[in-house]
């Protein structure tokens, strides 16, 4: 039982809602757009930015990727594809939603994504 | 953490033309699938039995669009469940997602039959308007584990991002093709089918003329919207509740409408029925002092009993009965089959196509208002009788011929039983 003391229970703490983190800042986002799919590949989570690095600013696939999939999500969700992360793409992104990914291929972005066990190779056994 | 272990999000469609149009593809083989609200995870925010009633309804609004069945069962060993639903917070019930507090992610679907709502989201019951519809949420994520994907077409119940629910939270037209592409259509033979026909007064006190569609099938009943080609929302529902004292697994309904005349009778086994429209129940004693249920043979002297189905052709005043492979005619006025009755019903109604006929035993000879047209329904096809109108294009068709077969579900849709144990 959820421990309280009083008679009336009037001390059981309502559990404080959690809120969700925001998804506000190009980690949470990349986050976002790896979990639900919209991600071809593994986007490779960089470190923040911290000031112009000695080879110059990143190159390659990953900004080309990272705003490839911000346009795609962009374009689903009628918004400018602009592939940038602009304040009405993450308000869509911070909209109550399903946690089933959006897209094929599903295994691909499940299986790098956090928290989410590596994909299963071949059929999925049919026991529980 | 094992159990779930295989039960990733979907992996690659089996079927890969499923994929191939995005419309996902079929989970289960099955027709009648179970599934559970488990102890161990029940909502803090709303009273058990109103998150089962809102699942049962969840599910039932599946089922009235599919041939699949489903049955909530609190008795079986948890692996046995098909559906398992289940709420919590953050780390929940073994599952290797983590839900992310209220906001942003409220649920989520496992292939194999899990569904996961986030309880710090503010789920709420259908009557309210505020907070996330417990009912909307469920209907998409049983849609997932169906094996509907996720769309952005507007209006549908699958799309990723949830929609305040509107005052009538209802499948559309292509959320069920969507489903019905995996499950395939409802099919099925009908005890009966009728319009039933109504006579108001209008605001100048003219007489307007109304009717609705019902088809009935053993203890329930549909009235299908003609003009929105489905069903009533909600239904089936039992015979009991919207036709008092009308049996169950009915053989024919029959209005006989003259100008002295406005009688309905309803026939079944060696017996009918007379319905009392004003009342809206079914006759014990009619203003001629007769007693129901009558005999058949009583009422309709020389018709045979039990009856297939019968009709009444309101201009010549005839009521045809079907018996196997015979009808007869019976003239309502002289209260006597026609002399030249009963004749072979490949006579009555000769195919326009050779070897294409019901020959006999029909379930159903309906005649749609919708369609100014006679249809002869057996199991779950129809065959449309000749009319005027299709004289003039066609002068070979034989009066009363009957065009080729064609599929009942092509006709009317989603006429979709449920588990009797959501009849109630």
């Amino acid at each position: 039982e959820t421990l309280f003391h009083s008679r009336d229970r009037s001390d059981l703490e309502p559990t404080p809602l959690r809120r969700a983190k925001p998804i506000a800042d190009l980690h949470a986002a990349q986050r976002f757009l790896s979990k639900y799919g919209w991600a071809e590949g593994p986007l490779r989570m960089e470190a923040a930015p911290r000031g112009p690095s000695p080879e110059g600013p990143p190159q390659g696939p990953s900004g080309a990727a990272l705003a490839a999939a911000v346009r795609r999500f962009q374009k689903v969700n009628a918004l400018p594809a602009s592939g940038k992360l602009d304040l009405a793409t993450l308000a869509t992104m911070n909209r109550p939603r399903c946690g089933v990914p959006d897209t094929r291929p599903l295994l691909q972005a499940a299986a790098t994504s956090p928290g989410t066990p590596p994909a299963v190779p071949g059929p999925l056994p049919r026991a529980r | 953490p094992k159990r779930f272990l295989h039960m990733l999000p979907p992996g690659p469609p089996q079927q890969p033309e499923a994929a191939s149009h995005g419309g996902g593809s079929r989970a289960f083989s099955k027709k009648t699938l179970t599934w559970r609200l488990v102890g161990e995870a029940y909502s803090s925010q709303l009273p058990v039995d109103e998150q089962r009633f809102i699942f049962r309804l969840a599910f039932r609004m599946w089922s009235e669009v599919t041939p699949l069945h489903f049955q909530e069962d609190l008795g079986a060993r948890g692996a046995a469940v098909d559906i398992k639903l289940g709420f919590g917070r953050g780390r929940h019930l073994g599952c290797p997602r983590v839900f992310d507090g209220s906001g942003q992610e409220f649920a989520h679907a496992w292939r194999l039959g899990d569904i996961h709502f986030d309880d710090d989201e503010h789920f709420t019951a259908p009557s309210s308007d505020a907070g996330l519809s417990l009912l909307k949420v469920a209907v998409h994520e049983i849609g997932h584990v169906l094996g509907l994907p996720h769309t952005y077409r507007t209006g549908s119940v699958m799309q990723p991002n949830y929609t305040p629910q509107g005052p009538a939270f209802e499948l559309d037209w292509s959320d069920r093709k969507a489903i019905q592409k995996l499950y395939g259509v409802c099919e099925g033979s009908f005890d009966t089918a009728f319009d039933w026909v109504r006579k108001a007064r209008g605001r100048h006190g003219e007489v307007t003329v109304s009717f609705s569609t019902y088809f009935f099938r053993n203890s329930w009943y549909w009235l299908y919207e003609n003009r929105n080609n489905r069903t009533r929302y909600g239904d089936p529902i039992q015979i009991l509740t919207g036709w008092r004292g009308v049996p169950t697994h009915v053989d024919a309904f029959v209005h006989i409408w003259t100008w002295r005349r406005d009688e309905r009778y309803f026939f079944k086994g060696h017996q009918y029925w007379r319905y009392d429209s004003d009342k809206d129940q079914a006759h014990t004693e009619d203003e001629q002092g007769r007693r129901y249920p009558r005999p058949i043979s009583e009422g309709f002297p020389g018709i045979p009993s039990p009856l297939d189905t019968a009709f009444y052709e309101r201009r010549k005043q005839l009521v045809y009965f079907f018996k196997a492979s015979s009808v007869f005619a019976f003239d309502v006025n002289r209260n006597r089959v026609l002399e030249s009755y009963p004749k072979k019903m490949t006579e009555v109604f000769p195919g326009v196509e050779p070897r294409n006929h019901p020959l006999r035993s029909i379930d159903s000879a309906y005649y749609s208002y919708a369609h100014k047209s006679l249809f002869l329904l057996k199991g779950s096809s129809y065959w449309r009788v000749v009319n005027d109108r299709d004289q003039p294009r066609g002068p070979w068709l034989p009066p009363n011929g009957l065009f080729p077969k064609r599929s009942i579900s092509e006709k009317w849709f989603d006429v979709c039983d449920v588990h009797t144990s959501t009849l109630r």
